[in-house]
């Protein structure tokens, strides 16, 4: 069931994009956040043979099966999660890097998250005036339970607060920007602990920005809740 | 050559580029730093920034100690070529004829150009995006590389205001950059505003065909009993030739080390 193999094409000089048919499990280990229950990661490898040559590439990846919702509340205007369909008590750290100078080593990382779960934490967030935090940074959320709530790079110095007055346009070049956004969640979109992205720090980006993290980030229709799906749309999963 | 990633994370040099009369062609050609280095050329710390460079070779005191940081000129005041710097590194690599070589660099601060075997390649701005750069090609015949990048700090470091403040100017938020860098209320300013290969530099060989940023997504029915992994891949083609390819995904659980479910 946890194997497949399918065979394709690609024509010379192309890119194509290719989806496998579902793998199916029944009851998987679950991935759940610091003091909830295990970490369950689970291996995958994805190989590309090509006819005649052999192995070409691969690529692996620790994956936690984990469902993560979460909504405003209206009563307090607070966020509330729930992970697997449990509610979570957040109790979180704020993160801006590791290191000023940028010394981001792999046993630096693991000793500073691990203390955070050492703290109890279930969370840690990083601030939009820090870094998209790398995938080493990530690794150890997932292996330890710390969700990541990540911002992107807007804070006040460029949304017209501060003295003197930030430019209110957010950065320069918008189109870049959003280059960096997209790469960044392509970087990232796969680890267990990734909870929220978040456009900026206390705010929005400005409109074009946001709209278009929004919507490139949108949930796909597919993946809302499972309850409000059409038969069809079960059907295509 | 076998199929996967090298990092190049040792044995980097580095030398402040108006120190540096040589071009890039010059330096990944015919005139390449000496190793063990001699000025202006030291020993790098990349991935790392600028400063992080300087203090490896105790050319600035420990910023984060007392109040040293007072002591390193800021780049408003030095300019920003005084912080553009040289990295300077040699690797082997010998692929056969149907591999596919790429120098990948996942993040550098804030651009760079890069020349490999004389060869150039521009990395646009930019702190928060890979560049994956196709040198298949440029290669050297014998297998010994010289890969030499110049990195350009963010286009608008800015200016700390004497009474400091949240975010000096603001000029830093107009580039897409690290915002806290100059200075915030729990923080001093860093003074090259982490100039440099701040992430990890590799080599990754394939076949004629490469996987891209795969998507895992998950979905679950009755009660996380029913669970599907959804999986997504690009994939490129480089040969010049249709490609006949097998793709496969294995999902293993690990149960003790080195021993397996599948």
């Amino acid at each position: 069931e946890h194997l497949q193999s399918q065979e394709l094409k690609i024509p010379p000089k192309s890119r194509v994009q290719y989806t496998f048919p579902p793998l199916f499990f029944y009851k998987p280990e679950l991935w759940w956040p610091n003091g909830m229950g295990k970490q369950f990661l689970y291996n995958v490898e994805i190989t590309v043979d090509v006819k005649g040559i052999g192995l070409s590439d691969s690529w692996g990846h620790k994956f936690g099966f984990r469902k993560i919702e979460s909504t405003i509340d209206t009563a307090t205007g607070g966020r509330l999660f729930k992970v697997n369909g449990q509610p979570v008590f957040i109790r979180g750290g704020n993160w801006i890097l590791s290191d000023g100078l940028l010394r981001l080593s792999e046993k630096r990382y693991k000793t500073d998250i691990r203390f955070h779960a050492d703290m109890n934490f279930n969370m840690i967030r990083c601030w939009g005036g820090g870094l998209a935090e790398r995938p080493e940074f990530y690794h150890y959320c997932d292996v330890y339970g710390l969700l990541v709530w990540q911002e992107f790079w807007i804070t006040g110095d460029c949304d017209g607060r501060g003295a003197p007055i930030s430019n209110p346009n957010g950065p320069l070049d918008h189109d870049l920007f959003l280059l960096c956004a997209r790469d960044t969640v392509k970087l990232l979109r796969n680890h267990a602990s990734l909870a929220l992205w978040v456009g900026g720090n206390e705010q929005t980006p400005p409109d074009d920005i946001n709209t278009a993290l929004k919507d490139d980030l949108r949930l796909h229709s597919l993946f809302q809740c499972c309850n409000e799906l059409s038969t069809s749309e079960k059907d295509i999963l | 050559a076998p199929i996967g990633k090298t990092k190049l994370d040792a044995g980097w040099l580095a030398a402040r580029s108006t120190d540096v009369q040589l071009t890039g062609v010059q330096l990944t050609t015919t005139h390449p730093p000496s190793s063990p280095p001699s000025p202006p050329w030291m020993e790098a710390a990349v991935p790392g920034t600028v400063l992080g460079t300087l203090l490896k070779n105790k050319l600035v005191p420990d910023p984060f100690y007392g109040l040293k940081n007072e002591t390193i000129i800021d780049i408003a005041d030095s300019g920003r070529e005084y912080y553009t710097f040289w990295f300077f590194t040699t690797f082997s690599c010998s692929p056969s004829g149907n591999q596919h070589v790429d120098l990948q660099f996942r993040a550098i601060n804030y651009s760079a150009e890069v020349y490999l075997n004389g060869h150039k390649k521009v990395l646009p701005e930019g702190m928060f995006r890979r560049h994956f750069v196709d040198i298949t090609d440029i290669l050297s015949p014998d297998g010994k590389n010289l890969l030499a990048v110049i990195v350009h700090p963010p286009d608008h470091p800015g200016r700390i205001p004497p009474e400091g403040g949240q975010g000096g100017d603001h000029e830093i938020g107009k580039d897409v950059a690290a915002q806290y860098v100059e200075g915030w209320d729990w923080m001093a300013p860093i003074r090259d505003r982490n100039t440099g290969i701040w992430d990890e530099v590799s080599v990754s060989i394939t076949g004629p065909v490469k996987i891209i940023d795969p998507h895992l997504v998950s979905s679950f029915f009755d009660n996380f009993k029913r669970v599907y992994l959804h999986s997504t891949a690009e994939l490129e083609n480089k040969s010049s030739w249709l490609a006949n390819c097998s793709l496969t995904i294995q999902v293993t659980a690990e149960l003790e080390e080195n021993i397996c479910l599948i």
